[in-house]
């Protein structure tokens, strides 16, 4: 994991590190010091390797907690491994902002557009029954104004019976 | 120029879900 | 030619070359300051030997002379150590899109795709607002027709009504009945013709 792998770098960089600045090479440079106070020049060099190692794994931890690196190495990890798979390079941000963005919105667009499919499937068919009865209505009216025409027509033979029977009276 | 790195980084991560945001709800308000 | 890691940077939330500048800096200050302290002891001591022949000049020129080996191996580890973090850790391989970019793996619209799928949308609204309108005419029509069926069903009643006067007062079917009264008048007229001509 990358955690492992900081670690142990930070480490390796640390050994090699202290390995450069080996007590031979500590008394070579102070060679005056040394001749006058050996145990002394021993002692301050093991102090002066352990204070640094020490401040620079505080240091190292300070970096990990400020910047939550073991978290997100771990959250890296995992999302490196669901890409194990794939071998073509992955999607980078094309420096254009408008033709990035455009790819958040389709989700949404797709989404939105079936809700619209679906509404105006809904409507249509409500529609189609309502257009239904406004034609049953219309028929209706139809055959209405057919009957009261066929009544009425009947009413005006009876008139002209009427008439008739009027002037029959009249003579 | 690290600033500018951080900041356009960060805008790329964060900035698609807000624009999206207002996108809807512009859509809702002329659906509305 | 840097390479911003801006990538990187969207993971991390700070760029991966701030991130070890930092670690190199303070590492820095450590070796520096830790090389004071081992100075500073060392100078104290030789204050407490009386007669010392050891100068400060000469301890120091001793510090530097340390410290500069110490320094070249520190850069050059911490070279490598920044070259492999770069590599290894801090960094993410070109297969790999953070989640937040996982809406272009699956929707990869190009701007006339984009566009076709908003021209779509506008497309639909314009038609779910003319079913809407057709919607409030065919109620409209409903309403009217309601008005207007009741209407003519009145008339119809008012025929209705007349015939079951006409029933009520035994004129059966009341077109017949007329016809009948016609002709029955008919008759009388002619019987009427026929005595005035015989009381002629």
């Amino acid at each position: 994991s990358r955690a492992q792998v900081f670690a142990t770098v930070v480490d390796t960089f640390l050994e090699k590190l202290v390995a450069a600045g080996s007590y031979q090479r500590f008394v070579n440079s102070y060679r005056c010091f040394y001749k006058l106070q050996p145990q002394l020049t021993r002692s301050i060099y093991d102090q002066f390797i352990s204070q640094l190692q020490a401040s620079i794994k505080e240091e190292i931890q300070e970096v990990k907690n400020e910047g939550n690196l073991e978290g997100l190495f771990s959250s890296l990890d995992k999302i490196v491994e669901e890409a194990k798979d794939r071998e073509e390079p992955a999607w980078r941000p094309s420096g254009i902002p408008e033709d990035d963005v455009r790819s958040a919105m389709v989700p949404y667009l797709l989404k939105h557009r079936s809700h619209l499919r679906r509404v105006l499937r809904e409507k249509e068919e409500q529609n189609r029954k309502v257009a239904e009865s406004v034609l049953m209505g219309r028929d209706r009216i139809a055959e209405l104004e057919r009957l009261i025409q066929a009544r009425q027509q009947a009413w005006q033979a009876i008139n002209k019976e009427q008439r008739e029977l009027i002037m029959t009276f009249q003579e | 120029f690290d600033e500018l790195i951080v900041e356009t980084a960060t805008r790329r991560k964060q900035w698609p879900k807000k624009i999206l945001v207002h996108a809807i709800q512009t859509m809702k308000a002329e659906q509305e | 030619s840097v390479d911003p890691m801006a990538y990187e940077t969207q993971f991390f939330g700070f760029t991966p070359q701030t991130c070890m500048l930092r670690v190199y800096i303070a590492f820095q200050d450590y070796l520096f300051e830790m090389m004071l302290v081992v100075e500073g002891v060392m100078l104290k001591k030789l204050d407490g030997i009386p007669g010392c022949k050891v100068s400060p000049s000469q301890i120091r020129k001793c510090t530097e002379k340390f410290l500069l080996f110490m320094k070249e191996h520190f850069d050059r580890l911490f070279a490598k150590m920044e070259e492999v973090l770069l590599q290894l850790v801090l960094n993410i391989p070109k297969n790999v899109l953070l989640p937040e970019d996982r809406v272009h793996e699956q929707y990869p619209y190009s701007k006339e795709e984009f566009q076709a799928l908003q021209d779509e949308l506008q497309q639909l609204q314009q038609q779910c607002r003319a079913e809407v309108a057709a919607e409030q005419a065919l109620r409209a029509e409903l309403e009217e027709q309601k008005v207007v069926k009741a209407e003519l069903e009145k008339i119809l009643q008012c025929f209705d009504g007349l015939e079951s006067i006409c029933r009520e007062h035994g004129a059966g079917n009341f077109k017949e009945s007329f016809a009948l009264l016609t002709q029955n008048s008919k008759k009388l007229q002619d019987v009427l013709k026929d005595i005035e001509k015989k009381s002629q």
